[in-house]
Formats: structure tokens, sequence, C-alpha cells
């Protein structure tokens, strides 16, 4: 494995957003998994839209709360496409399901792994590198008072309320670290990423990783 | 200002202060996670859950590259 890597570096991850005042982040964090690894898979990189997931995702309960692993396997047995956000704009509140036909989307989900990579955080590693960006659950409760740094302390595992996408990793300094793209805006910790430290499965981020197949 | 919206905000404002002094306390090298005021430090911690924290997880399958060390047979 290369001891940094960063899937910005190859510009298919989708500029940070913002969820605002809504719990909608399970949908930011699979929307941008599928949006980069679209990206990977050599189409131009199109921001995808995260109402069509909060609205239509029906086991989820949009701005209440959701799961990444439940909108993946929604988007898998229903074979929904995600269409452009442009065309379906986000609005930080669950509304009505709006369908589109087949030939107006973007891109549906073939299938999608979702694996516990606590003390296998290198392993984890290697499935960014190998699937591309991957959705992921954290407790996030002290990122509330978040500007900028390593997370090494005051978050635990098996405790998740949050949902990110994992971009990168770098492990060249004396503390390895997490990349991550959160969705609270880009004026939150470093321009809408956090980092946590890799190796103690700090915050949960191992926990449950979801990686995407298109 | 003098309004009950007011001083709610001022005392989780504080509050907040007061969890940073306690979070930045275990930050000890340069690199370490720093904690101070942002846009939710006027939020209470309940509210703040509530309205940012929105995902539930499912238990997800051991990875399989794990190596417990054990053998059978």
């Amino acid at each position: 494995l290369p001891a940094k890597f960063d899937w910005r570096d190859k510009a298919v991850v989708a500029p940070v957003q913002n969820q605002q005042a809504c719990g909608s982040c399970w949908a930011f964090s699979v929307v941008g998994a599928v949006q980069s690894v679209h990206a990977i898979d050599g189409s131009q990189l199109v921001e995808l839209s995260v109402q069509q997931v909060v609205d239509c995702s029906f086991q989820n309960e949009g701005c209440n709360g959701g799961s990444p692993v439940q909108a993946l396997k929604w988007l898998k047995q229903s074979k929904m496409k995600l269409v452009p956000q442009s065309e379906y704009p986000y609005k930080a509140k669950t509304g009505i399901c709006h369908f589109f036909s087949q030939s107006h989307g973007v891109v549906a989900v073939k299938n999608f792994t979702a694996y516990d990579f606590s003390g296998q955080e290198e392993a984890m590693m290697g499935h960014l590198v190998e699937h591309g960006p991957l959705a992921a659950i954290v407790d996030a409760v002290s990122w509330q008072d978040y500007l900028g740094g390593i997370i090494q302390h005051h978050c635990s595992s098996q405790r998740s309320n949050h949902a990110v996408l994992v971009v990168g990793y770098n492990t060249t300094g004396d503390i390895p670290y997490w990349i991550v793209q959160n969705s609270w805006g880009t004026t939150w910790g470093n321009e809408g990423y956090v980092y946590i430290k890799i190796g103690s499965n700090v915050c949960g981020i191992a926990d449950s990783v979801a990686a995407v197949f298109l | 200002a003098n309004s009950e919206e007011f001083d709610l905000r001022h005392l989780c404002f504080q509050n907040a202060t007061k969890r940073h002094a306690y979070l930045n306390s275990f930050s000890t090298v340069a690199q370490s996670a720093k904690y101070g005021i942002n846009q939710f430090s006027d939020f209470s911690q309940e509210e703040f859950r509530d309205l940012y924290l929105g995902a539930s997880a499912d238990r997800a399958l051991l990875f399989p590259g794990l190596k417990t060390g054990k053998t059978e047979g």
C-alpha cells in the first residue's frame, strides 16, 4: 500500500456539502461514495441527488436519520438510478419521493459490501485504494467542537451516530490518519474534512464500512 | 438581547467553552485535534445530536481477512 493515498488527487471526490439542520448524513455518505466510484469508472464527476435518497429510501427516516447500509440495500434492490443533484436539488427536509424514468438517471448500484474492519485498519486502507471512497459510520458527538487536527480521543467505537465518507489516508507523519469528508459545510473542521487517527478504531471509523460497485 | 432565547444561547456558549478546555487538555502534540468555537457553539449537545447526527448502524460482518491466530484440528 502507498504510504499516503487521497482520492481527491484523482479529481473523483465532489466538493463538501452541507446537510444543514437535517439528519441526512447517511444519504450524503452513500451518494458521495456512488458519485466517486462512478467517476473512478471513467465517467465525468457528476454530483448526484442526495434528496432523492432522503425522500425515496423508505426504510430510512429522511431527515430523522437512517443507515447507509439500508440505503445501499434499497439502491441495490430497487435498481433505482440516481439523478443529478441539479434535477432533484437538496432541500434539507424530507419530501415526497419523485420518480424519474430510468433513462433520466445517471447510475444505479449493482452491489455493495459492508464490513467491520475493527482491528484491521490496514485492510481497510487496501479496500479504500481498491474500491474507492468508503461510506462509514462514526461516533461524532465530540465533533460539535472540532476545529481541525487529528482526532485521537473523546469518541468511542460501537456508539455510532453519524455517517461520513472516507476519501484517503496518510501514514507518513508521527500520527497516521484517515482523511474523512463530512457534510457540515466547508467552514467546519479542515475545510469540511476531519482527520482521524488510524489504528485503534478511533470514533468507530472501522465499525461499519461500505464500498459500492456500479 | 435580554430574550429567553438569548439567555439559552449564551448558556450553551458558556458550556461549550468549558468543554473546549477539557477537550484540548488531551491535545499534547502539534498535530492533535483542536476544539473551540465554531458554528455549533451555541447549540446544546442535545440539540446538536438531534439536528446533525442522524445515522443508525447495522452490524457489519467482520472483514474476512482477520487472522485470529487460532488453528483447529
